[in-house]
């Protein structure tokens, strides 16, 4: 599944 | 964002800080491995191509664009400006031995096989080992800097309080990303070698100048 990878760290 | 975060990318903004103080004021970069610093200028550049696709919030969008204008003013000054003062000599560290293994760690393993997610994960990957060439030169010259060494400690403080971030999120938040976390630790356990040397050079001889055994 294409998970929506949000990385909210820099 | 908890406080251990601000804390590390402070601890971030101010490593990078005292290195560009450094070459300016000092009009020099002896000491300062370039190979470093250009493995970081990769790591920024293909972790934050989401910085205009994906805005998370002004103080991320912020702090990416201030460490990818460091990163390359930082190459600019030493590859360019101060260029006769880049110590060539003890910058020997072979990169290819840094860039190919995390190239193809990060196409084995990567949270989701795409373009930006492979480029974020390789960034993680390269960071962790970026640092080397750096620690590298310094232990090839026998010594580094007062003030490169303060430059050093905030690096390595960053990706430790970055830890502490990952512990306080798994268990305020059930959040954790194992890449970062493992990646994370390979680049702090990296500088404990320095850091023990940083942290008890007080109680040593010549305090001044602080020498690494090879």
């Amino acid at each position: 599944c294409h998970r929506l990878t949000q990385h909210d760290e820099l | 964002m908890n406080v251990f975060r601000l804390a590390g990318d402070i601890s971030h903004l101010l490593a990078i800080i005292i290195l560009l103080l450094k070459i300016w004021t000092s009009r020099s970069c002896a000491g300062i491995s370039g190979k470093s610093q250009v493995m970081f200028a990769i790591t920024y550049t293909a972790r934050y191509l989401d910085l205009f696709t994906n805005f998370i919030s002004l103080y991320n969008s912020t702090m990416k664009i201030i460490f990818l204008g460091a990163a390359y003013a930082t190459l600019y000054l030493i590859y360019v400006r101060f260029k006769a003062t880049y110590d060539h000599n003890h910058d020997t560290f072979r990169v290819e031995f840094l860039l190919i293994p995390t190239v193809i760690l990060s196409v084995l393993i990567n949270h989701d096989f795409s373009p930006l997610e492979i480029l974020w994960t390789f960034s993680i990957y390269l960071e962790s080992v970026a640092i080397l060439p750096q620690l590298f030169m310094v232990s090839k010259t026998g010594e580094a800097e007062s003030i490169t060494s303060h430059y050093l400690f905030a690096l390595g403080s960053y990706r430790a309080l970055y830890i502490i971030n990952w512990v306080y999120r798994y268990y305020a938040e059930g959040f954790y990303d194992l890449i970062a976390i493992v990646a994370g630790v390979v680049q702090t356990v990296l500088y404990c070698d320095f850091f023990y040397l940083y942290i008890t050079k007080g109680s040593r001889a010549n305090a001044t100048e602080m020498s690494i055994e090879a």
